[in-house]
């Protein structure tokens, strides 16, 4: 099993040699070009590649396609997957309304929320549903996963609801933690990180 | 000058002792307990504090709150700076609702953008300013750091107008890379890197 920060590196190269090969058409790349590029040691990124089954081809590199499918099959995205949304404030709506995350295999199929203003409405396309059809549909549909942009104080209570439902991985945007059972993954995004990287510029930058 | 990996990672430590901290009035931890917490090498743990002046006290481990506050003052969180926000579309709207940026010393102070229909409108608690009054409020508050939440074909041109202004970090959450000098930073946030995780995690679950 590959482990968080594997995965993530593995992410990084695949949006980077899927950028590049449609911007540039390139055909080949080394691991010291993607190292400099992404700001990773350029052992480690051989080290990545050899984890998928990719050995570079000598000074060549490695084939740009050659890796990505690589990446791809591994990281599950040649499958795609349905997602619901519980919460369409503003991150939930930014989330219904982002298109790219279909590149990677996942599709979010349905909106809920508990405000009697937002159920029926429109939110990025989406018309929000009410909390009572969240177990059918997922039961019904079979959803795996379940996306929450819901307040901090009912997260929990809804973690359980979702996890009685079926669903199998949890995309946490409140910023507290989630108690599930070990069979389901929760992935706690925690937006505020970039912070620490931007306050040590700004502190370094102030000093002159 | 420290890394960014090394940067995420005192941050994550930095959020993890202020929640233990306040939680359950612990006063001392050791790496070990930290590295399992988090799911990083206890090892690496030592080397991070020690980077930030930090040494252990044998087996009792690490002073909490004295660890805090070495991280604090490394990452600059002592220090307050404010920012501007452009884009108060959904994500722009998440970002300025968000209440917990002050913790890390950032404080969102005003929001611009281009939509007739949403300046002089009030969007968490911020009254949406037009696009003109952009660069003379930056030069005239000092402003620093400018948060980018607009669609992706005009973030180039925006950051170019906000360097131009005075800016010294763009936290960067449209999809696109940006072209600045080298003293200012850009911080990409890839909201999807999580995708990595999640897919990978339903792939294996598929299979049983
Ligand atoms: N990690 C970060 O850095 C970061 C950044 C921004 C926002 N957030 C978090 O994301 C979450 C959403 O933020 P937001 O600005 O979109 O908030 P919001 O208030 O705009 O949206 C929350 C939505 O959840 C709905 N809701 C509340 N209780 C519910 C329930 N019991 N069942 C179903 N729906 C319910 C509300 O009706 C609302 O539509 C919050 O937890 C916030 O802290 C995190
Ligand atoms: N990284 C990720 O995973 C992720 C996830 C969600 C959204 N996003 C990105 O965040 C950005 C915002 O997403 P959203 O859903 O909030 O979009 P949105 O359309 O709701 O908001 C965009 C806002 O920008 C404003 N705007 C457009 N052109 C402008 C200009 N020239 N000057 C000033 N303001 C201008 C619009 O009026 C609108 O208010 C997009 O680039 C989107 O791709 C990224």
């Amino acid at each position: 099993r590959l482990s968080r920060l594997v995965l993530e590196r593995l992410m990084r190269y695949y949006r980077f040699l899927t950028e590049t090969a449609a911007k540039e058409a390139v055909e080949t790349i080394t691991s010291g070009e993607i190292a400099e590029a992404l700001e990773i040691d350029p052992t480690q990124v051989r080290k990545d590649f050899a984890a998928v089954g990719l050995i570079g081809m000598g000074r060549v590199g490695f084939d740009v396609c050659e890796a990505c499918r690589a990446i791809r099959v591994t990281l599950g995205f040649n499958r795609s997957y349905e997602a619901v949304l519980v919460g369409t404030g503003h991150l939930g709506g930014a989330l219904l309304a982002y298109p790219n995350f279909v590149r990677y295999g996942m599709r979010i199929v349905a909106a809920f929320d508990n405000d009697k203003q937002k159920i029926g409405q429109t939110v990025a396309g989406q018309i929000v549903k009410p909390m009572r059809m969240l177990k059918p549909f997922i039961k019904r549909r079979k959803i795996r996963l379940a996306i929450l942009t819901t307040p901090a104080h009912v997260s929990q209570m809804l973690a359980d609801r979702l996890v009685a439902a079926g669903v199998k991985a949890i995309w946490n945007f409140t910023p507290t933690g989630l108690a599930v059972p070990p069979d389901v993954l929760v992935r706690n995004e925690h937006i505020s990180i970039g912070l620490a990287e931007i306050a040590y510029h700004l502190k370094d930058q102030a000093a002159c």
